[in-house]
C-alpha cells in the first residue's frame, strides 16, 4: 500500500459526506446504497464514521461530472479514467468525482460497479494512494468483484490502519471475515495451482493471480488473471500452451478455456471430455505439452493420459500410473510444464526436474525455483 | 514468431499523455539523461514495473493494451504535492 505522505489524513474520525448530484445510469436509491456501502468498507476496519448531509459543504463532496469540470484534471469521455479523488484536506480535499461519461451500474456485469469504484476513490479521500499489490482495492485498474461478497483485502486494511488504527468496536472480533491476501512468490509453503509457458514466457498460477516470468527480466511480475483474460476462471486446476495451435488452455473442474493472445477462442469454454477424457474424470490436476512428441499429458490423481495434439485424439494404452514413468514421484501432481527440453512436475511444495524421454530424475527443487526469490 | 508490434505515432502520443497523467512525465528539456535514457523511456519502465509488465522501457503491445484498461484517474506516482 502507499499513502500520500506528509501524513495527509483527517485529524478527526467523524466525517460528513454529501452526494451533490446523481448519474442517470442508476436509480437514486442505488447510488445512495452504493456510496453508503463503499464508505462502510473503510468504517468496518477503522474508527472512522460517516454521516450524510444533503446541504452545505461536507468533508467528502461526491459528484458525477464529465470532461473538464473545474479542477484541472479533465475526464476523457467514455474511456480509461473512471473517477478520481483528492487526498484529505480542506476545500476539494477528500472530494470524489465520477466521470459521468462512463456507464455505472449497481450490480450487473455491464458497466462499472459504482460500489467498487467508490470504495477505491474513498480510499484516496481518506489518505491512501495507489498500491503495487495487484490484489488490493487500491490497485489503479478496475477489476470486477462481487459487491455482495466483497471483503477489503489485507493490503488495504494494513494501509488504512497505518493512518487511523483499527476499529475499536470490532478489533479482535473472531468471526469477522479474514481479509484476502495476495499470494507471495517467496512463501516456502506455496503450492502452485498450475504452470504453463506462453511464447517463451512462463506463467505460474495461484488463486486469482499469476506471475509472468520473462526470460530477460529478473523478477516475475504478478497480476490478476482477469486483468489479462477477463473471461478466465480463477483458482484453476491446470494450464498448458498448445504450441500446435498457439493457444493457452486453462482448466477448472470439467471445463476448459482456450485463449489466443488476450482473446477467448470461439466455442470455449468446452467440456474436458472434448479431449476424449473419460466422463468419470471430474477434473485434471495438471497438463503439460511435450514439444518433442507433440503430445499433451493430462495428470488425473496418480495416473496420466496422453493426448495427440496433431490427431486430436487420446493415445491408446492410457491411463498409466505416474510413478511408472516418473521415478520417485509418489505424491499427487499439482502442476507441470516443459521448459528448454526439461520436464518439470510439481507435487505439493516441490518441483521434480525430469528428462521426459528417459524418465530420469535430475533435481528436486522448491516450488518457487523459477520465481527467483 | 511474436507478431511485430505496430506502434503508431498516435500510440506514442497517447502513451506520452498517459505517462504525463499518471507517472509525472514532464516535458523533456535539454540533453537526455547521462546514459541517454530519455525521460519517456524511464517513465515507461516505471509504469511497466508498477503493472507487472516486462520492463523494457520501450512501448510494446502489452504496455499499450494496459494503457487502455479502465482505471482510477489519480496518478500512480506519489502525488503528495
Amino acid at each position: 500500500f502507499s499513502t500520500f505522505g506528509k501524513n495527509l489524513k483527517w485529524e478527526k474520525n467523524s466525517l460528513t459526506y454529501r452526494i451533490v448530484n446523481y448519474t442517470p445510469d442508476m436509480s437514486a436509491p442505488e447510488v445512495d446504497d452504493s456510496v453508503e456501502k463503499a464508505l462502510q468498507v473503510w468504517a468496518k476496519v477503522t474508527p472512522l464514521r460517516f454521516t450524510r448531509i444533503d446541504n452545505g459543504t461536507a468533508d467528502i463532496m461526491i459528484s458525477f461530472v464529465p470532461q473538464e469540470h473545474g479542477d484541472s484534471y479533465p475526464f476523457d469521455g467514455p474511456g480509461v479514467f473512471l473517477a478520481h479523488a483528492f487526498p484529505p484536506g480542506p476545500g476539494t480535499g477528500g472530494d470524489v468525482h465520477f466521470d459521468e461519461d462512463e456507464s455505472f451500474t449497481f450490480s450487473s456485469n455491464t458497466g462499472y460497479i459504482l460500489f467498487l469504484v467508490a470504495a477505491h476513490e474513498f480510499g484516496h479521500s481518506l489518505g491512501l494512494s495507489h498500491s503495487y499489490d495487484p490484489g488490493a482495492l487500491m490497485y489503479p485498474w478496475y477489476s470486477y468483484n462481487n459487491p455482495d461478497t466483497f471483503v477489503l483485502p489485507r493490503d488495504d486494511v494494513n494501509g488504512i490502519q497505518s493512518l487511523y488504527g483499527p476499529n475499536p468496536d470490532t478489533d479482535g472480533d473472531i468471526d469477522k471475515p479474514e481479509p484476502p491476501t495476495t499470494p507471495d512468490a517467496c512463501d516456502s509453503t506455496l503450492v502452485l495451482d498450475a504452470v504453463a509457458t506462453l511464447r517463451g514466457e512462463m506463467l505460474f498460477f495461484k488463486d486469482s493471480f499469476f506471475w509472468r516470468s520473462y526470460p530477460q527480466s529478473n523478477t516475475p511480475q504478478q497480476t490478476l488473471i482477469t486483468n489479462f483474460w477477463p473471461e478466465a476462471p480463477t483458482h484453476i486446476d491446470a494450464a498448458y500452451e498448445s504450441q500446435q495451435s498457439d493457444r493457452v488452455l486453462l482448466f477448472k473442474g470439467r471445463r476448459v478455456w482456450a485463449f489466443s493472445g488476450y482473446d477467448l477462442v470461439r466455442g470455449y469454454p468446452k467440456s474436458i471430455s472434448s479431449f476424449g477424457l473419460p466422463k468419470r474424470v471430474k477434473k485434471i490436476n495438471a497438463a503439460l505439452y511435450d514439444v518433442e512428441s507433440a503430445k499433451t499429458l493430462f495428470f488425473v490423481g496418480s495416473s496420466y493420459y496422453s493426448y495427440d495434439e496433431a490427431k486430436k485424439t487420446m493415445d491408446q494404452g492410457f491411463p498409466k500410473r505416474v510413478d511408472q514413468t516418473f521415478s520417485g514421484l509418489t505424491g499427487e501432481v499439482t502442476a507441470a510444464f516443459q521448459y528448454r527440453s526439461y520436464t518439470y512436475i510439481y507435487s505439493g511444495p516441490y518441483m521434480f526436474e525430469y528428462s521426459l524421454s528417459t524418465g530420469r530424475l535430475f533435481r528436486l527443487l522448491n516450488n518457487n525455483y523459477f520465481l527467483r526469490c | 514468431c511474436v507478431p511485430v508490434s505496430q506502434v503508431t505515432e498516435q500510440d506514442e502520443h497517447d502513451a506520452e499523455s498517459y505517462l504525463k497523467r499518471f507517472f509525472n512525465l514532464t516535458e523533456e528539456k535539454g540533453p537526455t539523461g547521462r546514459r541517454g535514457v530519455s525521460a519517456v523511456s524511464s517513465k515507461l519502465s516505471e509504469m511497466q514495473r508498477f503493472f507487472g509488465l516486462q520492463i523494457a522501457g520501450t512501448l510494446d503491445d502489452d504496455t499499450m493494451t494496459m494503457m487502455k484498461k479502465p482505471r482510477c484517474g489519480v496518478p500512480d506516482t506519489n502525488i503528495a504535492s
